[in-house]
């Protein structure tokens, strides 16, 4: 599942502003 | 003393809601209802919306200019991707600051996030709106209910079911510490498809739920139906989001637009 959603998992783990569109 | 843990949850989990969200209810209000000192730029037509663009959303509307030459249908549809995208992140941050949840096994984490998201924006984003539009650019726009209809379709289908859900919900008249318990009880829903800790996650669920319950009739000592009404809401949520997933499916099978990868995770293999 965190393969998957590999930008959700990095967002839990430090809170990192996904990229732009 | 279990009187004064639920107190305890009940302020944390609205902390977090003030800390990690940039718009609330309150906000949201003030300016919906004039009472600021400039009022927000009104978006009702072409010609305004490329003012507001040039202005208001400039930083959204693609690096350099990307978007510039697309219609307005996309490049409104971009910017309600990159609202999505903030919210997402926001609403990951105040997950994270609700008591127990940096706990759970990490795909529990992503499982809730991923099925809780677009039901919390969607809880919140009534805060933002009222009958005749709703609040843009951190609450210094404000684009029109009608020019949203007006969009060609399948765009125009967008934004009008979660206009209809925002009028009932706000009859219900919540302000922001109600609104942060309703979040935090969607986000740690023990029903998401796929959860491995499930016990886990429903004695989480059942102490916010519960807490909501109590803060609801002291906080609305009027309406003692609040909480049965807001637990059909949590339904009417999941259906609005389900459908918004296939009109999303839909824009990105027949319209040329791009999908943020972030929202591409959470809309894949969702319902």
């Amino acid at each position: 599942l965190q393969e998957k959603h590999k930008i959700l998992h990095k967002l839990l783990q430090n809170g990192n502003t996904p990229d732009e569109v | 003393p279990q009187l004064a843990d639920q107190k305890t949850l009940a302020r944390q989990i609205y902390e977090a809601y003030l800390k990690n969200f940039n718009m609330n209810k309150a906000k949201a209000r003030t300016i919906l209802t004039g009472k600021t000192c400039t009022p927000p730029f009104v978006i009702h037509d072409m010609e305004t919306l490329q003012l507001a663009e040039q202005t208001l959303v400039a930083k959204m509307v693609g690096s350099a200019g990307a978007l510039k030459d697309r219609e307005a249908e996309v490049r409104i549809f971009h910017c309600c991707q990159c609202t999505s995208v903030e919210t997402v992140t926001e609403l990951t941050e105040f997950a994270k600051s609700v008591p127990g949840f940096s706990s759970l096994d990490l795909n529990d984490q992503v499982t809730l996030l991923k099925y809780g998201v677009y039901e919390a924006l969607f809880a919140m984003l009534a805060s933002s709106m009222n009958k005749d539009g709703l609040l843009v650019a951190y609450g210094s726009g404000f684009i029109t209910r009608e020019f949203l209809k007006s969009l060609r379709r399948p765009f125009s289908d967008m934004m009008e079911p979660k206009f209809q859900f925002a009028m009932k919900f706000n009859g219900l008249e919540l302000d922001d510490s109600d609104l942060s318990l309703f979040v935090a009880a969607i986000i740690c829903c023990g029903d998401r498809p796929g959860l491995v800790n499930v016990a886990h996650i429903e004695g989480m669920q059942e102490s916010i739920v519960q807490v909501l319950q109590l803060h609801l009739l002291a906080n609305h000592p009027d309406d003692s139906f609040l909480f049965p009404k807001l637990l059909q809401k949590l339904a009417d949520l999941r259906q609005l989001v389900t459908e918004h997933a296939q009109l999303v499916q839909e824009i990105k099978k027949t319209e040329d637009t791009s999908l943020h990868p972030l929202l591409q995770e959470i809309y894949r293999d969702m319902y």
